[in-house]
């Protein structure tokens, strides 16, 4: 049974597109299918992976039906992880979705349209937003991945965040639910880490992930190869930390 | 004469937010007084200034037209930086904005019918997409202070910004112009850092601030405590390189 996950959180830079890239990878390389979809308009997972945006046959013509799940997929460096590319023109997207009816599953009807019998998960990057984009996944998902920075600022958006995911649980997808959340850029020495890993152990219990991602330069340097870090160093403490998240998960 | 000027760029956790709290603090002092609008749904700038967010007389009121200016700025822990709060439910206003006419206008429309005399500089907090709400703040501007993380994604993401940025200059503020670039989260140590300043120095010459913004742990540990860096660690390489940013906003 093919896993949904939507990785969100409405506060930018807290390492969405680093776990959908090195989690996917990492999940990829035990032997399983990865779909990876790209619905953020920076299209950072894309170039991420290495791939160019998409013109034709990416994440927009995908969403409006233009083209079928099979004609958008494309093949990254690692066996058993593929992806549907983003496109900047998405931004425009979301001034057009609001428009129009049924708005909010635009997404969950291409998907469920589709055949994915071939994928054990597919991981959705989203945008640092609430807006239309992020909402088509929340929809579309079978649950959520949050990040959350070892920041003061991505920990005070959290409740606003799961607040939101309750609300679209009750409204449009009842099958949604927090399916964990992974501490990024954490650093045991700083005091502001250890703070936030408290507050979020306290507020979340077992949903916490006890993988902490460490804040690890090899992580920032990996995009501008256009590789998942486990292909530009796999030693390093940002690749050895995404295989033990993608163990977690895969317990789950 | 006040200078409006909009700190943006789409790509999430570059240091919008800490550059218009941090900055604003530093002019502040300098015997000018400044008014930041907190225009990102996240709200951040106003609990990162020690504001509780707005349910009345708060930036969805005031781009409604609801209250004036007077009724809805609020002061500061510091002489001379006064706050218009932000709020969660302005997530909504996007969607709400997207089906009115004039929707790019409303919050020129706003500061335009308000007496700003009595300030020297308006930062505008934007969020991280370029929507409606970036999209408001960039009609209302005369100037773009865009803050660039020493990152791969962020120096990706400029040309797109500098696109959009010409797009609004052509078709609704003609005097919108880029007032400046300041590299934030920069390290010496690393390469990645240098490889950033080298190509956002080649692409943007003299727009590019000569102070760069170093990645300091007292930055993100102020927030924690509803204070900018000046009065959390005074003597912090955070605090002194947004005063140095300070002077040179100043000179131009
Ligand atoms: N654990 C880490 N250690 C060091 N750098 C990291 C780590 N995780 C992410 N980064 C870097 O931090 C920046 C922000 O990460 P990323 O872009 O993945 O966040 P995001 O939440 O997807 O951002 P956005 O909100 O803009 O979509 C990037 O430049 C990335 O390379
Ligand atoms: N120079 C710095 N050194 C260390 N930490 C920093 C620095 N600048 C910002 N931070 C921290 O990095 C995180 C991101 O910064 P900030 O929230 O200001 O970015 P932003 O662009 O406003 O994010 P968003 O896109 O979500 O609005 C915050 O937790 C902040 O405290
Ligand atoms: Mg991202
Ligand atoms: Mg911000």
């Amino acid at each position: 049974m093919t896993k949904i996950l939507a990785v969100a959180n409405q506060k930018g830079g807290v390492g969405k597109t680093t776990t959908v890239i090195n989690l996917g990878a990492s999940i990829a390389v035990h032997d399983k299918e990865v779909l990876v979809i790209d619905l953020d308009p920076q299209a950072n997972a894309t170039s991420g992976l290495g791939s160019t945006e998409a013109d034709s046959c990416g994440i927009h013509s995908f969403i409006s039906g233009e083209n079928s799940l099979e004609e958008c997929v494309v093949s990254t460096e690692i066996e058993g992880l593929s992806l549907i590319r983003g496109a900047r023109h998405l931004a425009g997207t979301e001034i057009e979705l609001a428009s129009q009816d049924e708005r909010e599953f635009f997404l969950a009807e291409a998907l469920s349209t589709s055949d994915l019998s071939n994928y054990d998960y597919v991981l959705i990057d989203c945008p640092p937003s609430l807006g239309l984009l992020t909402i088509n996944a929340l929809v579309a998902a079978d649950g959520v991945l949050l990040t959350v920075q070892s920041e003061y600022y991505a920990l005070e958006g959290l409740s606003h965040l799961i607040e939101t995911i309750k609300r679209i649980k009750a409204h449009w997808n009842k099958r949604l639910k927090i399916f964990g959340v992974v501490l990024t850029m954490y650093d045991k020495r700083l005091k502001l880490s250890r703070e936030v890993e408290e507050e979020a152990d306290k507020f979340l219990g077992k949903a916490l992930f006890s993988t902490r991602i460490p804040r690890n330069v090899r992580l920032s340097e990996a995009p501008s190869h256009g590789k998942p870090v486990i292909l530009y160093d796999a030693y390093s403490s940002g690749a050895k930390s995404y295989m033990s998240l993608a163990r977690e998960v895969l317990s789950r």
